[in-house]
């Protein structure tokens, strides 16, 4: 089983053309292996990128650097898959 | 049991392939279950068949799930298939749908995917399919139909999220659905739902070029999205693909119009704004429940305006 411990998904604005062309440009280096979620739609639209933990460091400098604002939406991707595999565990005992 | 099933929760495949039998033995004379074929891992694909009789009648295509990651989808197609049944007989419109066309409901479109998100990795999206010449297994299904197949709005590496595949309807679980629309001939409507960002789309993705019906789909899924805020608030977005997100080539939504469906629609589901494609189960019921107006108004306008 994968485990994504660590990976943050960022919710990124992008304030321009410039910074969606960036981004684009980030997201076709293949070896960060991030994913777009919610994709770039244009200025002012928030976009979700899921980024593992080896890549983040250079991700969020990256983002800094180029002064394009993010927020992180989930903290630890695995926390939370792990609360939802709780969660159905859960939810398949209280139907026996 | 069909009257215990838990529609606030997700379920696995075997959980939801064993709901539909129940909701096939419950309601023999309004739902079927037919295959329309197999899986890349020979995994049956069904579609459930809400049908009043009449032979070849005209049909809506109704499909979720074809990114496996999309939990919210499976589960509101569960929710929604549940709420057509119930509906039948109460709801008047849903009754004078039924009355003269059929609904083909395909809730997991992607099961390969699907048992891999439950498995090994719950955030993948493609398909299983070995990719010759490449360690990266996967094709992206909304990117390998034959519309536009190959053009710059998807991807040729496969390692790609959006890889198209090697050749148009190259995947299994994409062949099945074109050869079974194209055998049917007699479909009108064909709403194609995802998650997440909020969106309701139309033709076209591969070109900027508006579709014929471009107006009419407009207005259409302007008053869709508008009955679907009236529930909880949730905005939608709405307009062509190529408009409203990005170029993107290959698409069920592009194939099925330039296949002579004018109804063409694809959804993206409701985020709360935290969770992306990790939705909380709590979630399920206020998606589905939204949802599920702005479905309606597409059927309805599909059985009002006869082409």
């Amino acid at each position: 089983e994968q485990l994504f411990r660590g990976d943050q998904v960022l919710r990124i604005t992008a304030s321009n053309e410039e910074q969606i062309t960036l981004l684009r440009v980030l997201g076709e280096q293949a070896e960060l292996q991030i994913d777009f979620w919610r994709d770039l739609t244009g200025p002012g639209h928030p976009a979700d990128l899921w980024v593992p933990f080896p890549s983040l460091q250079a991700v969020k400098i990256f983002l800094e650097f180029h002064s394009i604002s993010y927020s992180v939406m989930i903290e630890d991707v695995q926390a939370l898959l792990d609360e939802e595999k709780k969660n159905m565990t859960r939810s398949r005992r209280i139907q026996r | 049991s069909i009257s215990t099933f838990d529609f606030a929760s997700y379920h696995t495949l075997e959980e939801i392939y064993d709901w539909m039998d129940m909701l096939v033995d419950d309601h023999p004379n309004l739902v079927s279950k037919i295959q329309i074929g197999q899986s890349y891992e020979n995994r049956p694909l069904y579609v459930l068949k809400f049908s009043t009789g009449g032979s070849n009648r005209p049909a809506i295509w109704l499909d979720t799930g074809i990114h496996s990651r999309e939990w919210i989808t499976q589960a509101t197609g569960v929710w929604t298939a549940n709420k057509i049944v119930k509906e039948y007989g109460q709801d008047p419109s849903v009754t004078a749908i039924l009355d003269s066309m059929d609904i083909f409901f395909e809730i997991i479109t992607n099961p390969d995917g699907f048992v891999f998100t439950h498995s090994s990795n719950r955030l993948w999206r493609k398909t299983r399919s070995i990719n010759a010449g490449s360690s990266c297994v996967g094709v992206d299904p909304n990117r390998n139909w034959d519309a536009g197949f190959g053009g710059s709005g998807s991807s040729s590496d496969p390692c790609s999220e959006t890889y198209r595949g090697p050749y148009a309807h190259s995947e299994s679980e994409v062949k099945a659905i074109v050869d079974f629309i194209r055998s049917h001939g007699n479909v009108k409507s064909v709403i194609s739902i995802h998650s997440y960002s909020q969106m309701l789309l139309f033709p076209y993705g591969y070109k900027r070029t508006p579709a014929a019906h471009h107006q009419e789909l407009n207005e259409l899924a302007k008053k869709a999205v508008s009955d679907l805020a009236a529930m909880y608030g949730t905005k939608y977005a709405y307009g062509s693909v190529a408009d409203t997100i990005y170029l993107a080539d290959g698409t069920t939504v592009d194939w099925a119009y330039d296949n002579g469906v004018k109804y063409s629609f694809t959804f993206e589901l409701r985020d709360t704004g935290r969770y992306g494609f990790l939705l909380p189960s709590t979630q399920i019921i206020p998606t589905a429940t939204e949802t599920w107006p702005a479905l309606l108004d597409i059927m309805v306008h599909v059985l009002e305006h006869p082409y």
